[in-house]
């Protein structure tokens, strides 16, 4: 429970804080890549990339999650990451029990790498995101990818598995929305902590916030 | 509200090979 965490041995929290520092790097160089979000306000940008930035991780991470033993495991076992792991980096079931359902589910709609892709690109592009100026270019934007991803199920995307299958990617968006509250809760309570906070790195503290300095 | 510079970020978005 969120209340019991032992905050006093955080073995994971460096190794983990470099993983999500890099994987921010990886979504700042995806997000670059998206039609009409470098024309965007630099502003704006920023607003869409600090707010998403967790969830697209959570999201990315679904391609090393396997059902087998619900883990994220990246090449061999030597890279395997437990849900024991993440609580040794400071983060409690309140979010790993959600996180790890939501994996679950996002990993049986089998989504094609194009689906995967571009439900990334439309969490990035939400209009009503905290600090966004330009809601309605960035709303066209993502109307564009939406349209785009539609397509693709209707045209490429064969029966059983195409069943429903746009409304069900839009829940898995809803889902992320409530996996990242959590998430700005539990990283609040650790970053005010400057013997954890020293342990991030800066561009962590930039993207999620530092509340020491 | 403190004053955020995201100096980081700035610096990553303009980066060519990032």
């Amino acid at each position: 429970s969120s209340v019991n965490i032992d905050f006093s041995h955080l073995s994971m929290l460096p190794h983990l804080a470099d993983l999500v520092s890099y994987s921010i790097q990886k979504v700042i160089g995806f997000a670059k890549m998206i039609p009409g979000f470098r024309n965007l306000a630099a502003e704006d940008q920023i607003a869409l990339l600090k707010s998403s930035a967790i969830e697209v991780i959570m999201l990315r991470s679904n391609q090393s999650f396997t059902l087998e033993d619900m883990t994220w495991t990246c090449g061999s076992n030597d890279f395997k990451y437990r849900i024991s792991d993440v609580t040794q980096a400071g983060h409690s079931m309140d979010l790993l029990e959600p996180l790890v359902k939501f994996q679950v589910g996002l990993k049986k709609l089998n989504l094609h790498e194009e689906e995967h892709v571009l439900l990334m690109a439309i969490c990035i592009l939400s209009p009503d995101r905290p600090g966004v100026q330009d809601t309605s270019l960035v709303e066209s934007l993502q109307d564009r990818l939406s349209e785009i991803l539609q397509t693709y199920i209707r045209c490429r995307h064969p029966p059983p598995g195409s069943r429903l299958l746009y409304a069900k990617m839009i829940q898995k968006l809803a889902d992320l929305r409530s996996l990242n509250e959590e998430h700005s809760k539990q990283y609040r309570c650790l970053s005010f902590q400057p013997e954890h906070s020293m342990q991030l790195t800066p561009l962590v503290l930039e993207v999620f916030g530092n509340e020491i300095s | 509200k403190k004053k955020e510079n995201n100096a980081l970020l700035r610096y990553l978005l303009d980066k060519d090979d990032v």
